[in-house]
């Protein structure tokens, strides 16, 4: 179905959720 | 007394059939409404406020008119005439879009735009005149400084079918779902304001010029983390001193959060949220989208 | 997903006339479809049996056009466009949307420069306003416009068609997610039966001791 396959591309996109350096100081 | 009257009537009705309207509501407000020689009642009284406030209204005279519309409201509460009760109404709202209370005034032209009641009294309330009424709730309200309250005004009247006719909708729209507003749509909408709305306020900004920066700084903000001030005057079609300026009024009053490198001629645009919430609020749209391909391939059978 | 929801009647109209039209009609349906400002998938009218056999026809041209906005770029109309079609304006805008949405694939941070070079924009004013009004705007992007990095940092871009041979790539990915999401659940339920282990401990040592010091007041007393 390409519509789902569509959708599964775009959220594939979102990974990682964040990946700024502030983020990484405050997750440590 | 009686006969004064009958002179001032007479007198005020042949200046306002010559257009001559503070004349003529001067002629009527000489008229003695508290006098102890006669009893006069409160709709007597309510119906020459609110003529007087109407006729110095043609003239944008918000000052006088107001004058009589305080007076208008002791009696108005008591007042059973809802012909008067209305045109009460529309000259308060008139009265607060005049002294640029814009937000107040969006909230009273849209409550007179809902009325339901299409004959009061021997008055027809005909379409227009409620079409009119909502396209001046909604110029107020774009009007109006930037704020949660507008924000509110604003998603009630995008929702609100009937603005979809308005020629103001376009804009409406754009303000609504915070998108910069260009020179070209702002020029349009300048077309339709009231020379009130036009006027220049003590910081040499007109009223709209102020309302559609503030809005286009704030419509930015969702799309930059920083921009130059000359990109910034680009963008909004404004000087860049111009854009600086206003921005840092609404940083101090926290109407917007970012702050101004003035040596780069930057401003920062910060995003409320910390990281970690970025990042919860990520993985809460990741897991939505997840929900929603799976919720679909339900519906496919898959 | 908002974008595949408006979309999907569109997709439907175009399969639906697509399956019904024969010849020279076509090309002119490809058209249409390949400048309507609100439609950026292509792939489900590809796999129209009409529109496939249009393969090593005269108007195969048109096939290769449809191909263009499913898969391709900008810089690969640029490429070939000697073998392509005269695009016209809401052709080249569209297929510069789609360009956007490629490069979203690759990564997160979109540099200004790259953006300029694939989209052949001369300046930063000319980018940020078609990322603007013609992207963000658009709702096939979410995003935010870094001008000191001069970056564009995307935070969804909507997908675009699957390219032949993309599906392995998309499987491995999603296989690694479901692995490292299960490697995630497992370790955080190891550490909530370390933490009970744990707690159980300290709860013993804590009456051992409480022990201890009743058996030395008796003792002293």
């Amino acid at each position: 179905d390409n519509s789902l396959i569509r959708q599964v591309s775009s959220l594939l996109r979102r990974l990682p959720a964040i990946e700024s350096e502030k983020f990484q100081d405050d997750f440590l | 007394e009686e006969q004064v009257l009958i002179i001032r009537e007479k007198v005020a009705e042949l200046y306002e059939s010559e257009g001559e309207w503070s004349k003529a509501a001067q002629m009527l407000s000489g008229i003695d409404l508290d006098s102890s020689m006669r009893l006069v009642d409160d709709k007597f009284k309510l119906s020459k406020c609110v003529q007087i406030a109407r006729l110095y209204l043609e003239d944008d005279d918000s000052v006088n008119a107001e004058a009589f519309i305080n007076k208008a409201s002791f009696l108005v509460s008591n007042s059973r005439h809802e012909v008067l009760n209305l045109q009460y109404k529309v000259c308060y709202a008139r009265i607060l879009d005049l002294k640029r209370k814009f937000l107040e005034a969006a909230l009273r032209y849209y409550d007179i735009s809902q009325i339901e009641k299409r004959q009061i009294g021997d008055e027809t309330i005909d379409e227009e005149a409620l079409e009119q009424a909502l396209s001046a709730a909604v110029t107020c309200t774009i009007l109006a400084a930037a704020g949660p309250q507008r924000s509110r005004v604003l998603a009630t009247l995008y929702k609100d079918e009937r603005c979809l006719k308005l020629k103001v909708y376009p804009i409406l729209q754009k303000v609504y779902l915070e998108r910069i507003l260009r020179k070209p749509e702002i020029d349009a909408f300048a077309e339709e304001l009231k020379p009130h709305q036009k006027a220049f306020l003590p910081d040499n900004f007109t009223v709209l010029d102020r309302a559609m920066i503030e809005h286009n700084l704030l419509s930015s903000s969702k799309l930059y983390k920083n921009i130059s001030f000359d990109e910034l005057g680009t963008l909004l079609g404004i000087a860049p001193q111009k854009a600086e300026k206003i921005a840092s009024r609404m940083i101090y009053e926290d109407r917007m959060r970012g702050s101004i490198d003035q040596v780069e001629a930057v401003i920062h645009f910060e995003d409320d949220t910390e990281e970690m919430q970025l990042w919860d609020q990520q993985i809460f749209g990741l897991c939505q989208s997840l929900n929603d391909i799976l919720e679909s391939m339900g519906n496919k059978g898959l | 997903m908002e974008i595949e929801r408006k979309q999907a009647d569109l997709i439907d109209h175009y399969v639906k006339q697509a399956s019904s039209l024969q010849g020279s009609s076509l090309p002119i349906l490809i058209l249409e479809a390949t400048s309507n400002p609100s439609l950026f998938a292509f792939s489900e009218i590809l796999a129209v049996p009409t529109i496939a056999q249009l393969e090593g026809t005269g108007q195969s041209v048109y096939l290769n056009m449809l191909r263009l906005f499913a898969y391709g770029t900008w810089s690969d109309y640029k490429k070939n466009s000697a073998s392509l079609l005269q695009l016209v304006p809401e052709q080249v805008l569209k297929l510069k949307q789609l360009t956007v949405l490629s490069m979203a694939e690759t990564g997160k941070v979109l540099p200004y420069d790259q953006l300029m070079q694939e989209l052949d924009v001369t300046n930063v004013r000319e980018l940020e306003d078609f990322l603007i009004n013609e992207c963000m705007y658009a709702g096939i992007v979410r995003g935010k416009l870094d001008q000191l990095r001069r970056c564009f940092e995307v935070q969804f871009a909507a997908g675009r068609d699957m390219r032949p041979g993309q599906l392995g790539n998309m499987t491995h990915i999603l296989s690694s997610w479901l692995a490292t999401s299960d490697n995630l659940l497992l370790s955080i339920q190891e550490k909530i039966k370390w933490a009970d282990t744990m707690s159980e401990l300290d709860k013993k040592q804590k009456k051992d001791y409480e022990d201890k010091v009743e058996e030395a007041k008796k003792l002293l007393s």
